[in-house]
């Protein structure tokens, strides 16, 4: 067993949901947010078997997309914090990242 | 040190959180909701020492339990998403669910 | 890759998150609560290369502290639960605590 924890943006998560449920994946939806943007989006944790990590990452790969879009204030990295922009600056956004965990014992109670 | 990642049905939350209280254990809870039903429910993450892993289990075990509940819609996986059945359909629903995951390192600050 | 996972108290959440944007690290947000004093705090998902972890580490030093703090309600294992103290007992609480583990596959979409 394996746990696949995949921060989703909040555009795919219903199509992903849809999908996961349609290939029977049982999985838990936390509200959360982005580090950069601070964006609302959504982390899923996925118990699957092993083999089936590749059909989640498949499924991950056609319900999210990259997407350009323009941000107005610099991250602290860049700048001081929270410096407004003269221009709006592109960034391309992802779709989804994904981390798969071992699992040692898993139980339904 | 080991990770307990479990997920515990709303009505249970209460009781297991005074369980995990009362024998010691510390723990950091998340709000979630099911894939499935869509209800709220609750995500504990419970760093233990390796032997008590069996004791947040015991406790898990006496403090959920599986229950019968009614289910008006139909999952994407068995019709049309969202299909309003003509009469409920019985479920069987969990009480919880848990993920036993290695730790590395542990530090407080 | 490692995930580390830590949770911070919610006075030293911006902080932690500023420093983290300046050293380039990508983050993700899941808002939580203490299992014992039931205040807010927050989870941080920070996947990062093996070698950055003490690097990590080091910025959770530096933004979080100890510091002391009244309670006025027993927990559960020192008494019938939500025992109000005749007068508040100083706890000390923590500015965080992280977990480090193995990731097994990390992939964008
Ligand atoms: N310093 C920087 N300079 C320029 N552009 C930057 C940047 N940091 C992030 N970005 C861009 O902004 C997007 C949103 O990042 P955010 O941290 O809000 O939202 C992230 C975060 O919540 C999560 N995430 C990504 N990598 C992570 C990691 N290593 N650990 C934990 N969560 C991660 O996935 C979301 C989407 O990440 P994704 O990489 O697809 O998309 C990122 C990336 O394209
Ligand atoms: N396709 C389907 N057809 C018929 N019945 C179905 C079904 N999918 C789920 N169920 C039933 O509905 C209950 C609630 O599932 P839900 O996804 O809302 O809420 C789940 C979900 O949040 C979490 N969970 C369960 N298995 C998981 C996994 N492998 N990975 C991540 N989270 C999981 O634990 C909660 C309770 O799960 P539990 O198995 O005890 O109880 C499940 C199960 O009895
Ligand atoms: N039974 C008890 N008797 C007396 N004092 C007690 C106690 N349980 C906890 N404390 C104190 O209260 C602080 C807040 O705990 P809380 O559970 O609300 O909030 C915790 C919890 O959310 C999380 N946490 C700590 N250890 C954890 C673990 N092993 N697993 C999961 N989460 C943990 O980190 C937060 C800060 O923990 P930290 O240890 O720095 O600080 C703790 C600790 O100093």
């Amino acid at each position: 067993m394996k746990l696949v924890i995949a921060v989703v943006h909040d555009r795919d998560r219903t199509k992903i949901a849809d999908a996961l449920l349609r290939e029977g994946f049982q999985f838990t939806r936390l509200g959360s947010s982005g580090g950069f943007l601070k964006e609302g989006n959504v982390t899923l944790l996925i118990g699957c078997a092993d083999p089936d990590v590749n059909r989640v990452f498949g499924l991950l790969r056609d319900c999210t997309r990259k997407r350009k879009q323009y941000v107005s204030v610099l991250p602290p990295d860049a700048g001081p914090a929270g410096t407004i922009l003269p221009s709006p600056v592109e960034v391309e956004v992802g779709g989804a990242v994904a981390f798969v965990m071992p699992i040692e014992r898993f139980e339904t109670f």
